[in-house]
């Protein structure tokens, strides 16, 4: 008998185990988690996302998505953490009650499913997709270089055998489009959250331009009390600010396109780093790095909720 | 599975925006044999950079001369991720 019970959250695991996780684990809440199949990645496997909703037509929702960079794994795992402690904490947290109660979650564990098994299979420190082009030796596009806002400029490379390679095209990769085209076709998103590690940061557009976007004031005061809420689980301080001016330019990212695309409440983590083990966190710190992570996200979810656009 | 045996990932302070361009021209010059895990950004941040075992001596004196100050972050990838698997495998054994 398998059950969600059985499942070590304190444990790195294999793409099928995540999988196979996520079926029970719908199973057993059917009644606020779904999954949606999005699309399908380049080597074919499936693109899975998590539903979080207690009912109701067109709602306005929230969007998460971790392990775009397949090599991060503390992401994915704090994912799968965070999941669990929604249904968790459902009828026990009233802030988060309220906004499942108005409100869809959206959590997309595995973003970049070929690469994160090719982690397990062949390379753990495997970064970018899996997609490769008739007469080019390198393989794999960032998949964080890849979104039409801003695609080809600073901060992202031309070169396929780049770590930053933005692929041939805007959307090119079936990641990327799975993603737009969930997202375009709902057209209800408010926020979206995107989960990157390690440097212990929160950050909101623009990556592609020193310039402030108009809600500049307001996404800084949200980044700065989400890091206090984290802060005050375990002390760990994390630095904020926008993108190009926090940590460097990067063009063609997932928050920028999310922003331009009218989803205000658009941001970019950075979890832990002890300066110590890089992408190499140790499982020991799982449960932390999420349940910090946790706090953060609930602060953002809460101000969506109560600052409807 | 690839062997990082011998790997290193080290971390470089740069002080200013001219040494940060040096830790740029290495990207430049070895794209497959330097990784960078936190790439040059600004003098605030650290720069975190795998290197592999056969090109270390060759990066270490690249950085020794242009007077860039690091410290070995991870002394042995191979050895992480040893314990990464033995951890994996002992809970999935639970």
């Amino acid at each position: 008998e398998r059950s969600t019970n059985s499942f070590s959250y304190s444990s790195y695991h294999t793409l099928d185990e995540i999988y196979s996780w996520i079926d029970n684990f719908v199973a057993e809440h059917s009644n606020l988690v779904s999954k949606i199949h999005i699309g399908k990645s380049f080597e074919n496997r499936s693109i899975l996302v998590l539903k979080f909703s207690t009912g109701g037509p067109n709602r306005t929702a929230i969007w998460i998505d971790t392990g775009i960079h397949s090599r991060e794994w503390i992401t994915h795992a704090t994912g799968i953490w965070i999941s669990q402690e929604i249904v968790n904490a459902y009828d026990k947290d009233h802030v988060l009650k309220k906004v499942l109660n108005t409100m869809d979650i959206f959590i997309e564990i595995v973003t970049n499913p070929d690469g994160f098994a090719f982690t397990h299979s062949m390379n753990r420190l495997w970064r970018k997709n899996k997609s490769s082009q008739p007469g080019i030796v390198c393989i794999g596009v960032d998949l964080n270089r890849n979104w039409k806002t801003g695609f080809g400029g600073n901060g992202s490379n031309k070169n396929p055998c780049s770590e930053t390679y933005r692929g041939p095209a805007p959307e090119s990769e079936p990641e990327v489009a799975a993603i737009v085209d969930f997202i375009t076709g709902h057209g209800n998103f408010k926020a979206m959250i995107s989960i990157h590690s390690y440097s212990q940061m929160v950050m909101y557009p623009y990556g592609h331009s020193l310039e402030p976007v108009p809600n500049h004031e307001e996404l800084f005061n949200l980044a700065k009390d989400a890091v206090q809420a984290l802060y005050q689980v375990h002390g760990i301080q994390y630095i904020y600010g926008s993108i190009s001016t926090t940590l460097y330019s990067a063009s063609g990212i997932t928050v920028d396109w999310a922003y331009d695309s009218g989803i205000k409440y658009a941001f970019s983590f950075e979890l832990r780093d002890t300066g110590q083990y890089g992408f190499l966190l140790p499982a020991s710190q799982i449960v932390p790095t999420a349940e910090e992570t946790w706090m953060a996200l609930r602060t953002i979810m809460t101000h969506t909720l109560n600052h409807p656009y | 599975q690839v062997n990082f045996t011998g790997d290193q990932v080290l971390r470089i302070l740069a002080k200013n925006e001219k040494q940060l361009s040096l830790l740029r021209d290495l990207e430049s010059q070895k794209p497959q044999k330097v990784d960078f895990w936190r790439g040059p950004a600004r003098p605030s941040l650290p720069v975190d950079m795998r290197v592999s075992f056969s090109e270390l001596p060759s990066v270490k004196l690249y950085l020794k001369s242009h007077g860039l100050a690091y410290r070995v972050m991870i002394k042995d990838i191979q050895v992480l991720l040893d314990e990464e698997r033995d951890a994996m495998a002992k809970s999935r054994r639970l």
